[in-house]
């Protein structure tokens, strides 16, 4: 396509096509979108993050990640289709203007680009990462295990052959410590969104262990919030909860991570579907389901603009 | 390129805190290299797990000498994959 208007949002993408959608939309947007790379995966590729700024130093941020889990496509497709949401509404959409005059988005597309090529080319069911293991005949690590918060505890794999599997130590993979760093160095993020799917569910810390968070009640009634919103628009029904409470114990998990690093506003998102195709999602429900879900996470945004801490 | 031809997705519904218990002994064979798509996690919770073709008759003689009940999410992997491919593949011809 010759611009990000012409770009086919209704079908899946390779990796090459989102990272040439992202320099696209940086090319048009020069005063609202810039591109950063906070590091490298193990194979080497670049790990892109969209800024999206209307000015300011070191505001108050947002951050939304999709593809962790590689071969989740609909939340890389949903994560290309809010990049062109959020330059299309912003001046128009006074909610999503209001967000981004005093606050940064941050969007990071393709998380686990080696595992996303690895789908393409030799692999539709890969989750991890590809680092090799040593002494193991399987490569990668579940990247959602891989965090420093309850690191090493039930709830993930010491086996390199299992999908959930932590890895050798919290934050071995570069998918993962980069972001680490990123959050860290920034240090003024306000709320944290990971997109996972599929089963529908909108989830909040902790997964590591059955102690509620401080801000629970809080998190709770946002969660409820953010899923009446997405049920308005084609009535998918979301499950909502900590993640312990509501799926099951998983440790290093991302939002553990964000959340004990002081970002109140942490959630993952479980996309479609409800067990017809699970991670096969047709093309054809892309953009509906990334409707649906910019909905909660527009409730998620204006609640964070609206109570600054 | 890994291929999933007669790979099935069985969705798997837990009656109880025995039969969640049997099930979840299941991921620790890994023979039978199931691929959990959705966890275990609660009494009449959805599990769905990816069987390949070589497990496929062993996993349903065990769930049904278990008397545990499950369904058939997706009957052939590969077919949906191949449909999947075809798409994308269609749709890039399509002049933008």
């Amino acid at each position: 396509p010759r611009g990000t208007d012409s770009f086919d949002f209704s079908r899946y993408h390779t990796i090459d096509e989102i990272y040439s959608f992202q320099d696209m939309l940086v090319a048009e947007n020069p005063n609202l979108v810039s591109k950063i790379v906070i590091g490298h995966s193990y194979e080497g590729r670049s790990l892109n993050v969209l800024k999206f700024s209307t000015g300011g130093t070191s505001r108050p941020a947002i951050w939304i990640d999709t593809g962790i889990h590689s071969r989740e496509w609909v939340t890389q497709a949903s994560g290309t289709w809010f990049a062109k949401k959020i330059v299309t509404d912003y001046g128009r959409d006074p909610a999503l203007t209001n967000i981004l005059d005093k606050m940064d988005i941050f969007l990071e597309i393709v998380t686990n680009p080696d595992g996303y090529h690895f789908t393409h080319n030799n692999n539709r069911m890969w989750r991890k990462t590809r680092k090799p293991n040593p002494g193991s005949r399987c490569d990668g690590v579940d990247p959602n295990r891989n965090w420093d918060a309850g690191f090493g505890g039930p709830g993930a794999s010491g086996n390199p052959c299992s999908e959930t599997y932590r890895g050798p130590k919290a934050h071995s993979e570069s998918e993962v410590k980069s972001i680490v760093d990123f959050v860290k160095s920034h240090g003024n993020f306000k709320a944290f969104i990971s997109i996972h799917s599929y089963s529908q569910m909108l989830l909040y810390p902790y997964g590591y262990t059955r102690t509620p968070v401080r801000d629970r009640d809080e998190l709770h009634a946002l969660a409820k919030k953010a899923i009446t919103d997405l049920a308005s628009l084609y009535g998918t029904r979301y499950k909502y909860g900590s993640i312990i409470n509501t799926i099951y114990q998983a440790s290093g998990g991302t939002i553990d991570w964000t959340y004990n690093q002081g970002i109140k506003y942490s959630y993952t998102f479980e996309l479609r579907d409800t067990g017809r195709y699970g991670f096969v999602l047709p093309a054809n429900q892309i953009i509906p389901t990334a409707e649906e879900t910019w909905l909660a996470l527009m409730a998620i945004m204006n609640h964070t603009v609206r109570n600054p801490y | 390129k890994e291929t999933f031809d007669g790979h099935q997705v069985l969705r798997i519904i837990p009656r109880d805190e025995i039969q969640l218990s049997v099930i979840k002994a299941l991921e620790d064979i890994i023979e039978f290299e199931l691929d959990f798509w959705r966890g275990v996690t609660d009494v009449a919770v959805p599990v769905d797990v990816r069987v390949p073709f070589h497990s496929l008759q062993s996993i349903k003689i065990y769930l049904e000498t278990q008397d545990i009940e499950y369904s058939i999410m997706i009957e052939d992997l590969q077919v949906m994959l191949d449909e999947e491919r075809e798409e994308m593949e269609a749709a890039a011809r399509v002049p933008q």
